[in-house]
This record gives C-alpha cells, structure tokens and sequence, in this order.
C-alpha cells in the first residue's frame, strides 16, 4: 500500500542523493549522479532514467528544506497515501506538516510548468 | 512489457518464469540434472558444482557409475585406479565408509540473505562496493556459499566480513568423499505451506541412485512473519503446522535414499531483534543520526512490505505474541518429529535457541547487534551463520553421537593427498 516497495527504493535512492552530494558538496543532482555511475553498467540506464524524471523535484529540495526524501517521493507520486491509510515516513516529519509542504511544492512545481507523471519503474 | 508475450522470447521467458521463479533451479543446465557450473542463478553457490553440464549421468551425491576408473561420476574430484591395489580410488578410498550429503529446506535465513551496508552509507558508496551487484541481484540477495548449512567458501567480498563453517564442511571434514555433495534449496519468505511440496524449491535426490542425505528443515520465522497489518490473520496456526511438516515428511520419505536423517528446527524468537536494535541507528540515518531502527520498521509497516510485522513492531505485546505462536509452532513440529516413523530416514527435532550463538558471540566479546544483518534489521548476519552452524553442529553430534562418529573415513589425509582440493567448487 501507498507506493509499497517502489516508495521505499524511492526514499532511500532521495535520502543517499542528499548526504551524497552534502558530503561532497555539490547538488542533490549531481549526488545522485554519482550514485549511478557506481552501478554498473545494465543498471545505469534505470537510474538515469530516475535522474531525468527526478531532476526538477530534486532541484527543488535545494531551495526548501521542508522538502525530506519522503517528501520527494510524494512529489514523484512513487509514495502516497490512499484512503484510510495513514501517511509512511521514514525521515522526521516536515514541521509544517507532510501534506501542506506537497501541496506548497506542487504548486510550485505547477508555476514552473514541471509535470511529473508517475514514474514506470518496474 | 511481460517478455512471455514476445515471441522469439516466449521459450526464455517460460524457462526462466518457472524453471528459475517457481521451481528455483538452476537456469543454466544443460542436461537438466538440476546441477550446474555457473555458480548464480541457483546454480554451483547453492548446490554442488555440476563435474559435467552434457550429461545427466553426472551429478554431485550419486552413487558413482562403475566406481569412477575413468570419469568422476559424483563430482567428489576422486576417480581413476589406484596403482598400489589396481583397483578404482573411489572404491578403495570411499567405498567401505558411510557417505551423508546435506540438503537445506530453508528460509532467508538459510540462504543467508544479506544485502550489503555499504549501499545504504553515504561515506561509504563507491564503484567497489557495487562491483558485485549483479552477482547479488542474481542469487536474489542471499548468500547460500558462506551460510551456516551450506556454506562452503569464506569470503573474498569486501561488503560481506566474516568467517564461514557450516554442516556441509563439517561432513565433508568427516569424510572428504562428501565433497560437493550439498543443496541449498531456501527460498526468501518460504514458509510450512509452501514446502509441503518441497519438489517445487528444487530438492533433488535419487532413492536409487544417490547417497543418504542430512536433511536440515529450518523455517524460522515465515510462519508467524507477514507484512500483512493483519498479520494475527495471516500466521500459521498449530494444527497447519503439523498437516503441513507431516506433508513435507511422507513426501521426503518417498525421495530421500535408506539412511538418510531429518533434523527439523524450531522457530526462532524474535523478540531479540527490536530488544537489540531499538536505540540503534540504521545506516540509511548515519549521516545525520535521524533514522532508528524501530523508524525503518514502522516505515515499513506501514507500506505493508515489512518481513515480520510481528517482531518489527513497536508494540510490545504484539511481539509477545508472535513470540507465543513461534513457540507453539515449535512444539507442534517437535511432536510431529518425535511421533513419525519415516521408512527412509530418522527424524530428529532441535531447538533453534538463538541466545545459545548470542552467549557465544558474548563470550568472545562481541555485541548482540553484531549477529543481526544492519540493512534489514531482521536476518542473522555472517557472524551469526558462523556461530550458529557450530550450535547446530553441537546439537547434531548431542542427538546422533554414534551416527556422527561412524561418518568418519579413515582415508581422509591419502584423499588430500591425492587428489589435492579435489576440484574446488
């Protein structure tokens, strides 16, 4: 439920993308970029893939620190919430609230004209 | 895209949804003996390595064909004619002594499924902890070649620390002639229902044509773990448990060759798992210290993917409970073992006593979280597989003492000498 295993693979990939580019101090982007060309090579191609999908969101985090993995992966509708069930968070939880900082990032997301559809990651 | 549906590669597709999915045998044999040379995809890392992939003839744990003077029929590396008496090696060196192969019907915790921290540190990712991915994604996370029944290597992966022994190696101590002769049929989340057919996980062993088997059933927790939120619902009760083990027994009396044992083990207690790791930090939160262990299992509990909802559970009387029920199942198997008269093989019952490897790893100074895989929280880790194959073995030699001292062949240093490694693995 709520995005299952993909949510997870999401978050973790968001959360390693951010310490990874903290640690070298570059963007999250550029982070995750880093962490795909540690794969190899038949894996690559899907975690660019991710990169290319992702890019405008992950950009995003940069300017708001609301913005934590679980709410990047909201943002990429691989995590949600379906009715009646609760809201999965692995990280601290935003202190606005998860689904006002979606709700502002999307709307954000939208003025920049950024569409994201769901993601086919099989 | 289902690749079933494209035609060039429905036949592929076919084989590698059932053959490798269903049944978990290995892809790549080409005479279909269930033995291979490659060593993932179910292949030589869990089962002994195939001596020849062109004929159905030759397999590890056979009875050798016309004692082996020309070819190694068994795969054990002993074959040929013994100058000295001009008779066959395998019958000078093998033929008076009692042979026991090993054979896991198992879980994860059998395969040893393990998947390295390293992925999941961002101080620690780099091109060489992924250098072996595809190795793992290709034997399904586990680790059946450093694991506690059928391990047989240590070691050479830098995200995998830790030494290797297991029962296989132990027999195979015993009695060189064991060599190869091991299968590692677990599979990730199997459970009593699903191995009361245990021909659909790859088990294989001739009553005619193959020697007797140490048969290791060890189910230690998917019986009472599910990701269901439900998950009460969703365990196997008592009266499941022994239809389903009396299932597995008459069928491994119809398959397993005169001599052969079964040692059933009983369910683990899990409750260690959240007692050891609830103020630890999982990897993923080591960079800022904000994830906790218990947050990675309400995490996945919450999107119903978690292995056990009944001991990763923040909630003390749930694992209480699920603790219970694992006791219960465990009894249950420990009647269904004592009261069933096989006509093939002796059926023996052990504890699964965790605390036993825990006491061991304290003893040497270790720390409890130490045995427990970092990533998942959840699986016991390559120390744990360690010890625990030296608490299984004390178990057996303490049931079985005669038959474990009469496995002993006295030919063991002219096999080394001989025959060197025998042909590895």
């Amino acid at each position: 439920v709520n995005g299952g295993t993909t949510c997870a693979v999401c978050s973790l990939l968001v959360s390693l993308a951010e310490q990874v580019a903290e640690i070298h101090n570059e963007t999250i982007v550029h982070g995750i970029d880093r962490i795909c060309s540690f794969l190899p090579g038949k894996f690559q191609a899907t975690c660019n893939t991710f990169v290319e999908i992702a890019t405008p969101i992950l950009m995003e985090m940069a300017f708001d620190e609301f913005i934590t993995p679980d709410v990047a992966c909201q943002l990429l509708n691989l995590c949600y919430t379906e009715p009646g069930q609760q809201t999965c968070h692995l990280f601290p939880l935003p202190n606005p609230g998860m689904e006002r900082v979606v709700k502002k990032a999307r709307q954000r997301l939208e003025l920049k004209n950024t569409k994201v559809d769901r993601l086919g990651i099989d | 895209v289902d690749c079933s549906t494209l035609p060039i590669l429905k036949e592929l597709c076919e084989l590698i949804k059932t053959r490798f999915g269903d049944d978990h045998l290995p892809i790549i044999d080409v005479d279909q003996d269930r033995f291979s040379q490659y060593k993932t995809l179910r292949g030589s890392h869990w089962r002994g390595k195939d001596c020849s992939d062109l004929s159905a003839e030759l397999y590890p744990g056979r009875k050798a064909l016309r004692q082996d003077e020309v070819l190694d029929s068994n795969c054990n590396g002993i074959y040929g004619m013994d100058p000295s008496v001009l008779k066959p090696f395998e019958e000078t060196l093998c033929s008076g002594t009692k042979r026991m192969g090993t054979i896991l019907l198992g879980d994860s915790a059998g395969a040893h499924f393990h998947i390295p921290p390293e992925w999941f540190t961002a101080s620690e990712l780099s091109l060489e902890v992924f250098r072996d991915v595809a190795m793992i994604v290709e034997n399904e996370f586990d680790w059946p070649m450093t694991s506690a029944v059928t391990g047989y290597m240590n070691s050479t992966w830098s995200v995998l620390n830790g030494p290797t022994n297991s029962l296989y190696l132990r027999l195979r101590e015993l009695n060189h002639c064991n060599h190869r002769d091991f299968q590692n049929t677990a599979v990730n989340g199997a459970n009593s229902r699903n191995m009361n057919s245990s021909d659909q996980y790859g088990f294989n062993r001739d009553q005619s044509h193959d020697h007797p088997a140490m048969v290791i059933y060890s189910l230690i927790g998917n019986d009472v773990c599910n990701g269901h939120s439900d998950t009460i619902n969703h365990m196997t009760t008592t009266e499941q448990m022994k239809r389903n083990f009396l299932s597995t027994l008459k069928y491994l009396d119809t398959k397993l060759p005169n001599g052969s044992y079964v040692i059933a083990t009983g369910l683990a207690d899990g409750r260690i798992l959240y007692d050891t790791l609830k103020n630890r930090v999982h990897p993923i939160g080591q960079w800022r210290h904000d994830v906790k262990y218990p947050d990675v299992y309400n995490y996945l509990s919450c999107l119903e993917v978690s292995p056990c909802n009944g001991w990763m559970s923040s909630n003390e009387s749930l694992r209480n409970f699920t603790s219970e029920r694992a006791a219960n199942l465990s009894r249950a198997l420990q009647q269904v073992a004592t009261s069933y008269n096989a006509n093939n093989f002796e059926v023996k019952f052990i504890e699964f006593d965790f605390q036993t490897v825990v006491d061991k790893w304290k003893a040497l100074g270790g720390e409890t979280w130490q045995l427990i895989e970092p990533v998942d929280g959840f699986h016991p880790s390559q120390i744990a597989m360690y010890l625990s194959s030296e608490v299984l073995w004390q178990e057996i030699v303490q049931q079985l003492p005669d038959v474990i001292k009469s496995l002993t062949n006295p030919n063991n240093a002219r096999i080394r000498a001989v025959f060197g490694d025998q042909g590895g693995y």
